[in-house]
């Protein structure tokens, strides 16, 4: 068994599109616990390249906020990360 | 192994069992060997794959790089069930296993798949102790010679892409790259397969550089990816690391190609975000028969081009 839940993380798709944007990334990334799935860190992010990340449940709502403050493009790819974890293990193959 | 699913993900103690089964019930076409242990002991299992024959050639591929990019391992047990499956029935599989040996790592970083199965679905690194930091880890990808920690890897054991205390550090990496310096002689191409985005990348990841044969490597990735798509019409992207995505270095791919394997590709399967990390099990059967086409061109390109 998992010791971590995952009730309520979410996955941001984010697209910033100058330095600005990109320093907020790194702003967040220096506030709270940012797992970056692509590009691999946010040392790499650069303006234009689209970036996905995962979000402790607790600080989704400052996220979005925060993402939506700045003008930032963004969709939730994932709401629930539980679910998403659960929905993973969906084969009828046995 | 009865709990063994080709279209399920199976824990590392599933797959180390099913390694054993395949060369027992395949001995005139698989054979397992142990080419290392992980910095939690557990053994690193390699399968051989071909008809036995003299001075054949070989293509070296693993998977299971990254912790939790599950789908990476399911590819790996999937090429191998159907190169046994088609061997005597498909034209090309045949040939290729009769004229190449195939070397297949299940999973490189076990431990870090073993902890993806009990602890943290999401890790990504090793789980080898950092002297000097409460953080564990080492990227795996950023850990070998190949501009090692210059550019795109971090020096910081807490970062997701630690590039360790130096290159080859961690114990898996170093028997990957034992094994392959060993066998350099026969290795002709290299694969490693990783998942998200969707990806066909070839060297260099550590530089903007462009290899020597890059034209024929990128030609190679597009008629592959072309394969890739003609199943499922899944789209991939290809073309040099650095350049296509963004610069990452110590990166195994890198590293085969500096050693001399010409031909040295990197997949990322499916999918681009809508999963992530979490591709249900109901898609590991077209990504792997997607997957699969693609790796088929690049051993029969590879077997056409001594």
């Amino acid at each position: 068994l998992q010791d971590h839940s995952f009730d309520g993380q979410k996955v941001f798709r984010v697209l910033p599109q100058n330095d600005e944007q990109v320093e907020i990334l790194n702003f967040l990334a220096s506030i709270m616990e940012v797992d970056f799935w692509q590009p691999d860190s946010v040392t790499l992010v650069r303006p234009n390249m689209q970036v996905d990340f995962r979000i402790e449940a607790e600080k989704s709502f400052e996220v979005e906020d925060l993402l939506k403050e700045s003008g930032m493009e963004y969709q939730v790819l994932i709401d629930n990360l539980q679910a998403a974890m659960d929905a993973q293990f969906d084969s009828k193959a046995r | 192994t009865a709990s063994h699913s080709y279209e399920k993900y199976n824990n590392w103690d599933t797959i180390a069992a099913w390694t054993a089964d395949i060369a027992a019930q395949n001995p005139d076409l698989v054979s397992r060997s142990v080419i290392g242990e992980t910095y939690e002991g557990r053994p690193m299992y390699l399968l051989k794959m071909g008809k036995s024959a003299p001075n054949k050639k070989a293509i070296f591929m693993d998977c299971g790089f990254h912790a939790r990019e599950w789908i990476s391992p399911a590819f790996c047990q999937w090429f191998v069930k159907e190169a046994v499956e088609t061997y005597g029935k498909d034209t090309v599989m045949t040939t290729l296993l009769d004229k190449l040996d195939f070397y297949v790592l299940p999973i490189v970083n076990i431990d870090g798949y073993v902890y993806t199965w009990t602890n943290d679905r999401m890790w990504r690194k090793t789980r080898s102790k950092n002297p000097g930091s409460i953080c564990i880890g080492t990227d795996p990808n950023r850990n070998l010679d190949a501009g090692w920690c210059t550019l795109g890897a971090s020096t910081s054991p807490c970062s997701s892409t630690y590039c360790g205390s130096a290159p080859e550090s961690e114990k898996e990496t170093k028997a990957l790259a034992d094994f392959i310096r060993g066998h350099l002689s026969t290795i002709k191409a290299y694969l490693t397969i990783h998942s998200y985005s969707q990806l066909l990348l070839f060297p260099y990841s550590y530089t903007y550089d462009l290899p020597p044969n890059y034209q024929e490597l990128n030609s190679i990735a597009k008629a592959a990816s072309k394969e890739l798509a003609s199943l499922h019409n899944t789209r991939y992207t290809y073309g040099p690391g650095a350049k296509t995505i963004y610069p990452a270095a110590g990166g195994s791919d890198d590293w085969a190609y500096d050693q001399g394997i010409k031909y040295s590709f990197t997949f990322e399967l499916r999918d681009t975000g809508r999963y992530g990390f979490l591709l249900p099990e109901s898609q590991i059967k077209p990504t792997c028969e997607e997957t699969l086409l693609a790796v088929k061109y690049i051993a029969n390109y590879v077997l056409e081009h001594p």
